[in-house]
């Protein structure tokens, strides 16, 4: 969608020796009204602007394609370099059981999330243990405790006693059965609900999480800076995962995410079932954004 | 006087960058800068009560037929039905409904029509004890027609004032789901042809532009009666209600403001508009 309105745009670019800043600020607005539609934060919106024009600024048009390929192209490398250039895998290194811990707000996929990534460490030949450590929501636990049976991985489950308490237990459940990774799901939060917020601090300092992975719905709006940069401040975020990318939004959440916190996407999760789990890749996710 | 331009056109900046930061989107913040700059040529914006006055004027205007009251006198059983993406707010709002409504001496019958989630039932009927509603479900359906219909048949026979009817999360670009919906309302319609009486798009505050998409989406598979925004409670702002509450004159009924049952508001216009400088 993007390169339709740019055809039109960058046609004007022909027949020019080099891209200036008159030439360019067509292609720019016509880009920033792309990345604002794709739900990609205001202020990382004119960053990203700003900086791909400084690099097109007084590049020589090569012969071999046109300026405005050229400034596709420029576009399109800086997105993937934004988006981390690469796929950095999950942190399992270290004595186990390993802990990853998700936090992110209410209805983001997290419960969903746990149960895909228990699946995929099994399937990879790790032994994971579910915990169950949303107190807050009715029948949260039951959800988890259900999605395990389908997948056939254990759920630490405890009724009546705090998310702390669980995890404790849990942690030693884990050392008795010889479990690998520990996948703790906890209750969906705001970052401005300070009591909310401790807790999760409280269950950082008691699990030691190798991991902790924000998970954030896809069609996130530009709400996802605030969010993320808070969560970010307060817990020592290593992930990003976003949700629900088998929908059609455009995702523009990711850029913002990964700017603000500057952690790697990890995961995209792309359905309701287990199975629908994707590594993140910036060039897939780049075109997507893009449209 | 120069000085004077400069520093208008950094604080229209400021606005522009507040606009968009509240996902209000291309349109309605080109459209509201329009109304702004006419406006501070009059009298000059100098700070955010100036521009507090002249965004609730505005939105006064553009919410002026908005009615968010909901007719539950007008039929018996009254049918009410959520919809709306995966985990925006739409098991929990149908339990805040039920206690809203029996504040007014309403006594509801809840219907457990999400038949695929893990949990998804239990939830719900946590929700109806707390409300104290009546509940029905099958543990073990396998798709919602059944249940649904079932619900309608006795709600009609026990002569029940509210209907509420919970359907599962889904996303509007997949076929099959939609079309699922579309069964819903038939199968509802083959014993009330003139229900749902209401139809609720359940719209997490967070979402945004592509909550514009769903509205479009959900509203071709079935006439939406009104607009509920959760999650307000947080830092986003919901923009996005402006531009579906224009494009499709869909009244904005309900705002979500937290998890407990009593966290549900008629929408205010006056109080939305506050909200975006809170
Ligand atoms: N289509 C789709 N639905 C998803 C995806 N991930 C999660 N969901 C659905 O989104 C809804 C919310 O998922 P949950 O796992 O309950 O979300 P949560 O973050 O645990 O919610 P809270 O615990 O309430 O904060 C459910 O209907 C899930 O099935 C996804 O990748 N695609
Ligand atoms: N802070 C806040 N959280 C809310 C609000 N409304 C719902 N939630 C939370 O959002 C999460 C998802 O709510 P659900 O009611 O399960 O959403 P749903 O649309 O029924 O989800 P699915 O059936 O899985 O599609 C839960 O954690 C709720 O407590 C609200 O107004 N404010
Ligand atoms: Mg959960
Ligand atoms: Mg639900």
């Amino acid at each position: 969608q993007l390169r339709e309105n740019l055809e039109g745009v960058l046609k004007k670019l022909r027949g020019q020796g080099k891209i200036t800043e008159a030439n360019i600020q067509d292609t720019m607005r016509e880009i920033r009204q792309t990345l604002l539609e794709a739900d990609v934060n205001f202020t990382v919106a004119r960053d990203f602007i700003q900086h791909v024009t400084e690099k097109a600024l007084g590049v020589q048009v090569l012969k071999s394609i046109t300026p405005g390929q050229q400034i596709i192209k420029i576009i399109h490398e800086e997105l993937i370099h934004l988006l981390g250039e690469e796929n950095v895998p999950l942190n399992l290194s270290g004595l186990p059981p390993t802990v990853i811990m998700l936090v992110g707000l209410q209805g983001s996929g997290k419960t969903t999330f746990a149960a895909k990534l228990a699946r995929h460490l099994k399937e990879q030949g790790k032994r994971p243990l579910l915990v169950a450590a949303d107190v807050y929501r009715p029948a949260a636990i039951d959800q988890l405790v259900r999605l395990g049976e389908h997948i056939d991985v254990p759920v630490y489950e405890q009724k009546g006693v705090t998310p702390a308490k669980i995890c404790r237990q849990a942690m030693e459940k884990a050392r008795q059965d010889n479990t690998n990774v520990v996948i703790v799901d906890t209750a969906g939060r705001l970052h401005i609900d300070e009591k909310m917020m401790n807790e999760v601090k409280e269950l950082q300092n008691l699990l030691h999480p190798r991991e902790i992975l924000f998970i954030a719905d896809g069609m996130i709006g530009q709400d996802a800076v605030t969010a993320a940069r808070d969560f970010n401040d307060q817990l020592s975020v290593t992930g990003v995962v976003l949700t629900k990318m088998d929908g059609d939004t455009r995702g523009g959440a990711a850029l913002s995410i990964k700017t603000v916190t500057g952690k790697p996407i990890k995961f995209i999760s792309s359905g309701e079932k287990p199975e629908d789990l994707e590594a993140f890749h910036p060039a897939r996710f780049a075109d997507r954004i893009l449209g | 006087f120069g000085k004077e331009i400069k520093i208008n056109k950094n604080f229209l900046e400021q606005i522009e960058a507040f606009l968009y930061q509240s996902d209000f989107g291309i349109t309605v913040t080109e459209s509201l800068l329009r109304k702004i700059e006419e406006a501070s040529r009059k009298l000059p914006i100098t700070n955010y009560q100036d521009l507090s006055n002249i965004l609730r004027e505005e939105f006064r205007e553009r919410f002026a037929r908005n009615n968010p009251e909901i007719p539950i006198d007008s039929h018996k059983p009254f049918v009410l039905l959520v919809v709306g993406v995966n985990g925006s707010g739409k098991t929990t709002t149908l339990g805040k409904l039920a206690y809203f409504f029996a504040q007014q001496g309403k006594k509801s019958l809840i219907i457990a029509g999400d038949t695929y989630r893990a949990a998804a039932i239990e939830q719900l009927e946590l929700w109806a004890q707390r409300a104290g509603a009546d509940f029905i479900k099958n543990p073990d359906a396998k798709n919602p027609s059944g249940i649904i219909y079932e619900g309608v048949q006795k709600g009609l026979h026990d002569q029940t004032d509210l209907l509420l009817i919970d359907t599962a999360g889904r996303l509007h670009n997949k076929a099959n789901l939609m079309e699922e919906l579309r069964k819903i309302v038939r199968v509802i319609q083959k014993l009330i042809p003139d229900a749902p009486h209401e139809s609720l798009l359940i719209l997490d505050g967070t979402v945004g532009q592509n909550g514009i998409v769903q509205a479009r989406e959900f509203g071709k598979i079935l006439p939406l009666t009104g607009l509920v925004v959760t999650k307000l409670d947080g830092t986003a702002k919901g923009g996005v209600l402006t531009a579906i509450h224009e494009k499709m004159g869909l009244p904005v009924k309900f705002v979500g403001l937290g998890e407990k049952i009593d966290d549900l508001l008629p929408f205010d216009v006056d109080l939305y508009v506050d909200s975006l400088f809170g």
